[in-house]
């Protein structure tokens, strides 16, 4: 619930900052 | 190719990685270097098809995920700089260099404080990204109390040390700064084998 979360707990489910993609090439 | 010195001064540097495991890190780094441009070197749109699968396109984070891996600052992620950074999201890596890599990360603006007005930018991104949609004033109330939590001497942005007290209270705030891939990663890269200047 993104009204529930602070700030930098929805920041750090973007994407781009998701370097696991990384291992998947 | 790497010579052994070259790889165990990678290794030794970076505290968490063995040779193998640098020569592992080895093949997932050529394979992502020559996607695009086959120079050996990964280039920004190099990083950004490995994150998207995709070439083309904007992320708030793309340009200070590759800045901070660009150590020297000439437009490429060489090998070293690559083992450097991925070296902070080994599962062993110090608390300490997460804290502060994640602080680089999140100071767009570079100016040693991560303020009101970035954090507002980012989470906009996210949000336009998840498709969720929130009010203005759900969303400013979310950085009030965000900001009510962090920012202990009330001067509106976020410095070092605040950063680093607000993300111990909140450790999950960490949980992206760690890539489990990392422990495991000549497993996930066998081809290095075929490579390897040394058994470890």
């Amino acid at each position: 619930q993104p009204a529930s979360m602070n700030a930098f707990e929805l920041i750090s489910l973007n994407r781009g900052l998701n370097l696991d993609n990384l291992f998947e090439t | 190719s790497l010579g052994l010195r070259d790889l165990a001064h990678l290794a030794d540097e970076s505290r968490c990685f063995s040779v193998n495991e640098v020569e592992a890190l080895f093949e997932l780094y050529k394979k992502i270097s020559c996607s695009i441009i086959d120079d050996g070197l990964i280039h920004k749109e190099e990083l950004q098809l490995a994150l998207f699968k995709t070439p083309s396109g904007q992320n708030l984070f793309l340009d200070r995920v590759f800045d901070l891996f660009d150590e020297k600052k000439n437009g490429v992620i060489e090998f070293d700089e690559f083992i450097h950074a991925l070296s902070v999201f080994h599962p062993l890596a110090p608390v300490e260099d997460k804290i502060n890599f994640a602080f680089r990360l999140y100071d767009l603006r570079q100016t040693g404080f991560i303020e009101r007005e970035e954090v507002m930018q980012m989470v906009i991104a996210i949000l336009m990204e998840s498709r969720v949609k929130l009010s203005d004033d759900l969303l400013e109330a979310i950085l009030d109390k965000t900001f009510e939590d962090a920012d202990t001497d009330r001067d509106g942005k976020i410095c070092q040390e605040e950063w680093k007290e607000f993300v111990l209270r909140h450790p999950n705030l960490l949980k992206n700064m760690t890539l489990p891939y990392l422990r495991d990663i000549t497993t996930a890269f066998p081809s290095f084998v075929f490579n390897t200047a040394v058994e470890d």
